[in-house]
């Protein structure tokens, strides 16, 4: 992804914008409020107040060779998918549109984009399943019925062998990895003090510690099981 | 957390709302606004139409005993803060909200909540993630170093058993899970069709196959020099 183009710089776009260049992307961001584009233009490659729903402004600013277009548009949904069909018109290979309301997506579907974006949804459903899983720290959800989960190590397996448990043949998961806090003394002012510590590679003769926690892969209802 | 109430019902209040509720949470569902009170009344246990910045009207609706607050209202910044402050005097234990300005994210640091919201930023570092890992289909980092990648299988592995690659010992990488497609022979129409598979618990005497899709957690370093 060399190229991307951003089209519309309000927290949104001017978030994706700054965290793509910060990885060294070059970012055209584009916004017809002055005031944004000054305000980013430190941080990008490009950063040009105009109109992004008019032709010639994106042939001129070289958006045809683009690797991806987003377009952050909020508000303005007819500003928005008139610049997702300019984009269309000019080939860019990817292309990537903000929905607000449920007719501009049904609209965007029947035009075509890579991905349709639908921030305040996304994050509602995405901050409820934060919520939902208590026992569960973080999940990551793999195809429908799997998942990567981080969970409190089960008290059946304190004091045990990785390599004892048969985890599995008997319970059917994969130890993705091991988190447990280690002593770490700061030399420089003598202070004790406990640093995180990961494991991707476990040892199979590790043995679980009651305050570790554990990163596993499984079927959902096999680590629902644990 | 049996109890939820979200305070403000907008695209984001509205999404967190119903994916909750839909998880079997108890939602208490709060906006002045009688129109989205009436559209979620049928997805959650109690709507109601009122002022979340009213202590009487919170202590009314039991909001004293509920688990987790959300203050999800955006634009009005001093009723967000106010509702945030109210729910924290009525002493409920988990409370996030959202800030949609700079300043409001200073103020809610200061009041203390469990979790600021910032619906935007958020997105916008998300989205840029899954941009800019194009090797990797997908990654979920694991503290500072490590991450947990989804990528092609490396061509090396191609036609080898994971037991004989020795992944652990070698390469410093877990196998975590491996996505392939498989033959579905749907015999309603008698029609030839590829499902994805994916197995979390791979035998080690699995052979790779070159269209093969591995899930590996690992250093980030061992991960680049698969
Ligand atoms: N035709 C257009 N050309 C260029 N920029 C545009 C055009 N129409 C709207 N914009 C810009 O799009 C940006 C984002 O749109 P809007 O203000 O609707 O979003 P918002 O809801 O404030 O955004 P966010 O939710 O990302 O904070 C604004 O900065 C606006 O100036
Ligand atoms: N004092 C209040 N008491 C109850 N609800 C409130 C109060 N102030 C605002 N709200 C509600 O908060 C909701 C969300 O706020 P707002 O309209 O600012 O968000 P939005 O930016 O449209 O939301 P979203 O980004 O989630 O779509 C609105 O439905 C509004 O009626």
């Amino acid at each position: 992804m060399r190229q991307i183009a951003i089209f519309g710089l309000g927290s949104f776009g001017k978030a994706l914008a700054k965290s793509l260049a910060s990885e060294g992307v070059e970012v055209i961001a584009v916004d017809r409020d002055k005031d944004k584009v000054e305000d980013i233009k430190d941080y990008v490659t490009v950063a040009a107040a105009c109109d992004s729903t008019d032709e010639k402004t994106l042939k001129n600013l070289g958006i045809e060779n683009v690797d991806l277009g987003c377009v952050a548009i909020g508000e303005d949904v007819e500003a928005g998918l008139l610049t997702t069909i300019l984009l269309k018109k000019l080939g860019v290979p990817t292309i990537f549109s903000r929905a607000v309301t449920p007719m501009q997506k049904e609209i965007l579907k029947a035009i075509g984009v890579a991905r349709i974006i639908e921030i305040e949804e996304e994050m509602g459903s995405e901050i409820a399943s934060t919520i939902i899983a208590p026992k569960i720290l973080k999940r990551v959800t793999l195809g429908e019925n799997h998942s990567i989960v981080e969970i409190k190590v089960p008290s059946k397996f304190v004091g045990k062998r990785i390599s004892e448990l048969e985890l599995r043949k008997k319970n059917k998961i994969n130890i993705v990895a091991i988190k447990r806090n280690v002593p770490d003394i700061d030399k420089a002012n003598g202070g004790r003090k406990v640093k995180e510590e990961i494991n991707t590679v476990p040892d199979p003769e590790t043995i679980f510690d009651e305050d570790d926690i554990i990163i596993v892969a499984g079927k959902n209802s096999d680590i629902k099981n644990l």
